[in-house]
């Protein structure tokens, strides 16, 4: 009401303006500190009335999926609307914002601001926060020895992230990872074409009724051998056990370590960077948008461990489109385009030699910009 | 920012399996299994 008040007192100034009543009229408005324009009024109430729809459809959503129900794709204008930023130009903005030093005393108040926000646990920070010359150093902060324990069982395959897993399961025929019911994307297009994914699995008994599932195989494994010298090998090693394809999705929230290590022991044998899109990736980013892993700027790594086949692939986001690589530190991801198109080929890069990684090695970082 | 994993592991025979050890919505941490597989 009190607002309200102040609102007709507001649309009923300039009428007694238009009336003459110029002396009376402006000793009301002036001074008055709560009168608030009309037009700022109904921006604000129109904002929160957004807010609290999507407030509204984030709980009813997360009401369904605890009653069993995925949510499904279901594309919007404000998906419609995010195609049209500059999202990459943003990011590098951000990211130099982010990359400005901090007075020392500064440091510990901003850093602490940054993990409350993110909910970032400030106990496992490796230094004080003073060492932290700039928010994006934080952000990629290396945590206390002892923090992050490596499971030392040898047949096991760790995170290589903090976060939260998304999707997992086995890759079946049509090669496919869901991202919501109703839409997958497929392996191959977010690991690229030239991918040296076994596309067939290797018989496990040699069978001449099976001519074409051969000839199938040794065109796969042909892409492999041309990339490892060693694992030419493999076709006269002893029948070995079906290896299936798994896949695994972990997302990182802001507040995250956002640190990359290897989950087991491997040979990595190429680099693939593809310059995309720098989506924001939280859960109603996965339902609006369509497409957003193949779409986004990623590094993906691909290579052989003792069961096979590997990759990893990081995919960036909004404001963490910086992809480091600690095994190649040349390498830099959302670089201004030369060109207005987007070119679709990636760039890729054979290591010669092979990168050995250990299981829990650094690989690299999202970085922000 | 996301991480997905792409990778061989073996299915034939139930001895040696592969199993993951998280579900869709887990949180993790580095260094924590994701899953397992048995020595045949």
């Amino acid at each position: 009401f009190f607002f309200l008040r102040k609102l007709r007192t507001a649309t009923t100034q300039p009428q007694a303006s238009l009336n003459g009543d110029r002396n009376s009229s402006g000793s009301k408005g002036k001074g008055n500190p709560f009168l608030v324009p009309g037009a700022t009024v109904a921006t604000i109430a129109m904002l929160g009335a957004l807010h609290a729809r999507r407030m509204y459809s984030d709980k009813k959503i997360e009401e369904a999926r605890e009653s069993g129900i995925e949510p499904e794709l279901q594309p919007d204008v404000k998906a419609k609307f995010l195609n049209m930023l500059p999202l990459r130009s943003i990011s590098r903005f951000w990211g130099h914002l982010c990359g400005k030093e901090l007075p020392v005393w500064v440091r510990p108040y901003a850093h602490r601001a940054w993990a409350r926000a993110f909910h970032s646990n400030l106990e496992e920070v490796g230094l004080p926060l003073k060492e932290y010359a700039s928010l994006k150093d934080f952000a990629i902060r290396r945590l206390k020895d002892g923090a992050r324990p490596i499971n030392s069982d040898p047949h096991t395959l760790m995170s290589p992230v903090d976060g939260t897993v998304l999707r997992v399961g086995e890759l079946k025929e049509g090669v496919m990872i869901e991202q919501v019911k109703g839409f997958s994307y497929s392996v191959s297009s977010l690991l690229g074409a030239r991918s040296l994914l076994p596309l067939m699995a290797p018989p496990a008994h040699e069978d001449t009724s099976c001519q074409q599932e051969n000839k199938l195989s040794s065109k796969s494994w042909w892409r492999i051998s041309l990339a490892s010298p060693k694992l030419r090998e493999e076709p006269s090693s002893p029948p070995s056990p079906m290896k299936g394809l798994f896949y695994c999705v972990i997302y990182l929230t802001p507040g995250n370590y956002h640190r990359i290590h290897s989950p087991v022991d491997w040979n990595v044998l190429v680099r693939r960077h593809f310059s995309g899109r720098l989506y924001p990736l939280h859960s109603r980013a996965i339902r609006t948008i369509k497409n957003l892993y193949v779409e986004n700027e990623r590094v993906v790594l691909e290579g052989r461990w003792q069961e096979g086949y590997m990759a990893m692939a990081a995919v960036g986001a909004t404001n963490i489109g910086s992809i480091e690589l600690f095994i190649e530190p040349g390498l830099r991801t959302n670089l201004p385009r030369k060109k207005l198109v987007q070119s679709e080929a990636p760039q890729e890069r054979v290591y010669e030699p092979q990168v050995m990684l250990k299981k829990g090695d650094e690989v690299g970082a999202f970085n922000m910009g | 920012s996301t991480v997905v994993l792409v990778f061989q592991a073996p299915t034939t025979s139930p001895s040696s399996e592969f199993s993951f050890c998280v579900e869709k919505g887990d949180k993790i941490q580095m260094g924590e299994a994701l899953g397992r597989w048995h020595q045949q």
